[in-house]
């Protein structure tokens, strides 16, 4: 049984893109088969395993057409056992062209119910907006998992989401659920840092994962090389914390 | 001649509210009237000034509909010259609705054009997302300021931003030109941050300011008690970079 997960957040800038990349790379060390669809146009999970432009030509948006059959957009990744459907701006151009379509929520949701019940997981980053892009993948999947920066601005938007999330529950898709919120760029020296993280779990209680995400610089240089910070560099805290998340995140699935 | 000038950039959290709430701020010391629109729907500029959600019945959605006046919708800020219209999440709504209207594009240049043009500035925070609210905004302006990161990810976006905003100038807004692009969140001891700045400006040269916003934690700290930083701690490097950007904006507008 596919288990389909929504990375979002519609603060700008918070982790949605890193925690996707890192953490379907932290779980594909267990025999599972994983698929992350990038569906930003900005790309920015696609350039975080080093898919250049060219390679892009078929992607998140060539999945929607009728001539081409959605497995041929299937890319591997160096990551053994993980699989990527690369974006670009193609997609830019998804949610003018099927804004007066019947069905228009449920798009993704049927192309992932036909083409890809042969994954264990399929991972869903999408961009800082609740467009239709965003509100596809909401229906589309059964959670939603919710990065959230350590910062002041970020965590007032946190209660606008999950109302977001609730409607496109009772409207659109009643099985849509939290897999949990996730603490990034965490800097226990920052007052501001420790304040937020105290707020959040005492507001959101049992849906915030323990593993916090700390800031490390090696975390934003590893895209630059094409690589999930955990090949990039593994002993790292960002990676360390990465691997940690995914334990935490197969223990609450209960796979452990 | 009042100046409208859009910050912008699809990318998230790049500093856009951040640099739009302290660059209005830093402008209000000349002789100017200012005002600041909040057009994105999580509406953290408003919050950047300390503006209630109660506070936000009038707004920047309520200037597009027909039994108020957009005048109303202004309010006064601490900051003597500095106005502002708040956001709220009444603004999401503003997409879907006029998507099928004639001039959905210059509904936001024509309330500018009839009821602001006693302001010499006004400065429009947009959302992540080149959707309607910002190309409402890109249509509305003289020009756009577009603050990105030092790091990775934000430096690839601004090519297609770019194309973008050329595509804008062609189709709706002939007069459409780069105010500049703003480096923020720096830090001299990451070769990252240090890469990317100079990559940036080898590319795009002098439209990039000379002015480098530093990461600085005051910064993110002056949200939480509704302040601009400029007021929250004015001689921490953040305020004092943001004052620097005030002058090197005017030098360019040719008014000191
Ligand atoms: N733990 C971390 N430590 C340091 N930098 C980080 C960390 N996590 C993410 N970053 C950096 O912060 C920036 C924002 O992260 P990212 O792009 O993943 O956020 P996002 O929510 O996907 O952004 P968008 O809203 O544009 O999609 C990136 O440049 C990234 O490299
Ligand atoms: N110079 C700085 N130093 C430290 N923190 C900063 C700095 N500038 C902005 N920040 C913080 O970084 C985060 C992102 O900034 P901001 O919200 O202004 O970006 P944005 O581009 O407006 O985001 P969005 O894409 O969600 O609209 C905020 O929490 C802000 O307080
Ligand atoms: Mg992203
Ligand atoms: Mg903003």
């Amino acid at each position: 049984m596919t288990k389909v997960i929504t990375v979002a957040n519609q603060k700008g800038g918070v982790g949605k893109t890193t925690t996707a990349v890192n953490l379907a790379t932290a779980l594909s060390t267990i025999p599972k088969k994983i698929l992350l669809i990038d569906l930003d146009p900005q790309g920015n999970a696609s350039t975080g395993f080093g898919i250049s432009p060219a390679k892009r030509k078929l992607n998140s948006y060539s999945i929607f057409l009728n001539n081409i059959s959605p497995r041929d957009a299937i890319q591997e990744t160096e990551v053994p056992g993980l699989y990527i459907i690369p974006a670009n701006n193609d997609l830019s151009a998804f949610a003018v062209e099927i804004s007066n379509m019947e069905n228009r929520e449920y798009l993704l949701r049927d192309v992932i119910q036909n083409e890809f019940s042969d994954f264990d997981y399929v991972f869903i980053d999408t961009p800082p907006t609740l467009g239709l892009l965003t509100i596809n993948s909401l229906v589309a999947c059964n959670s939603v998992l919710i990065p959230t920066q350590c910062e002041f601005y970020a965590m007032e938007g946190l209660a606008q989401l999950l109302k977001t999330i609730q409607r496109i529950q009772q409207n659109f898709n009643k099985q849509l659920g939290i897999q949990g919120i996730v603490l990034t760029m965490a800097d226990k020296r920052s007052n501001l840092s420790v304040h937020v993280e105290s707020e959040v779990r005492e507001h959101f209680k049992e849906l915030v994962y323990g593993t916090v995400v700390p800031r490390n610089v090696k975390v934003s240089e590893a895209p630059s090389f094409g690589k999930p910070v955990l090949l990039y560099n593994f002993k790292c805290p960002g990676s360390q914390s990465y691997v940690q998340l995914a334990k935490e995140f197969l223990d609450r699935e209960r796979l452990i």
